[in-house]
């Protein structure tokens, strides 16, 4: 404090590029986040702008959280796996933040369920979580859901899964993976069978974890 | 907690706007374009000590005990963060999953000295 607080050598181009970096250090830090994320594969615009409408459609987030936790909500694209059983196999990555005692409070499973142009069909979906690797014929299934929608016209169905994430972002590999089964006259959910799909299923849960960084500042 | 003009010398706010474009960061970073980077700057001379930003109880409170403890009047106090406020931030996680989530304190509102 109190000293010389000009860099004597600094030009404003110096002074700027000083500032990116702290910038860059600042935001990093918040996100605790070694390094920025490098992107796998990019996700078409379409379907994050229409998953943010439904984040958004979800209703305003709860309350002001208290000031030593924070809250994450998280979507996430589902990609289809090959599966020889009937149904869908879909699995998502959920690199958990890296906050260690993380706590899912919801999460909601998205399904834009096909229906017949001015057909009235009741269509029965049933979602199950396959825990460890392989295919649906040698895991363990843990049933979630099992819902019957009456659909008029094709649209975007939620169903509730967090059974599946049982309080953290799944097992710990960070990849979840869940059998879908759809039976009914004439309807069907679409699935993610390749990445442009805009109509990819995906997955939104929302979690908060306590602050302990944060804590100690306030403190 | 006032602005910096072009010559402040006493402790006050310097705001800095950071494009993320401009950092290459927004092929990550989905919302906003950018934030304040603000940051606290100037000399804190004793008879400002814990005055701007700060209750007015606590500057008469530094100012006595500086005269009970006979202080260097030379001593200066530190140009400080007294407001800060969150970045709301959505992003790419490096699984391209999109995370929205507040950064506390991340934004300067007003500077003061401690």
């Amino acid at each position: 404090c109190g000293a010389a607080e000009r860099c004597p050598s600094c030009g404003a181009g110096t002074e700027r590029r000083l500032l990116e970096e702290a910038a860059k250090r600042q935001l990093l830090d918040g996100l605790r986040l070694r390094e920025r994320p490098r992107i796998a594969h990019a996700v078409p615009r379409v379907a994050v702008a229409r998953a943010l409408r439904r984040l958004q459609a979800d209703g305003p987030r709860r309350g002001d959280p208290p000031e030593d936790e924070r809250r994450f909500e998280i979507i996430s694209f589902a990609e289809e796996e090959p599966t020889s059983s009937p149904g869908t196999v879909l699995r998502f990555h959920l690199s958990p933040p890296p906050d260690r005692d993380v706590r899912v409070v919801q999460a909601r499973l998205w399904l834009y369920v096909r229906v017949p142009r001015g057909a009235v069909t009741n269509v029965t979906v049933s979602i199950s979580l396959l825990e460890g690797r392989g295919d649906v014929g040698g895991v363990r299934r843990v049933s979630l859901s099992a819902r019957r929608v009456s659909a008029r016209g094709s649209g975007w169905r939620t169903f509730s899964i967090l059974p599946a994430l049982r309080g953290s972002f799944g097992p710990e590999s960070g990849t979840l993976r869940l059998h879908l089964q759809s039976s009914g006259d004439g309807g069907g959910i679409v699935a993610a069978s390749n990445a442009t799909q805009p109509r990819r299923p995906f997955l939104v849960a929302a979690a908060s974890s306590r602050d302990p960084q944060h804590r100690v500042a306030k403190r | 907690s006032l602005r910096c003009s072009r010559d402040s010398a006493l402790c006050c706010r310097r705001d800095h706007y950071v494009d993320f474009r401009a950092i290459g960061w927004n092929d990550w970073i989905i919302s906003p374009e950018g934030y304040q980077l603000n940051y606290c700057v100037g000399q804190c001379p004793l008879h400002v000590a814990g005055s701007p930003g700060m209750a007015s109880s606590f500057h008469s409170a530094v100012l006595s005990l500086v005269k009970a403890n006979n202080v260097r009047t030379a001593a200066h106090s530190c140009c400080v963060p007294t407001r800060r406020r969150p970045l709301s931030l959505l992003y790419f996680d490096r699984n391209s999953n999109i995370v929205k989530t507040d950064i506390p304190d991340m934004i300067v509102d007003a500077c003061g000295c401690s």
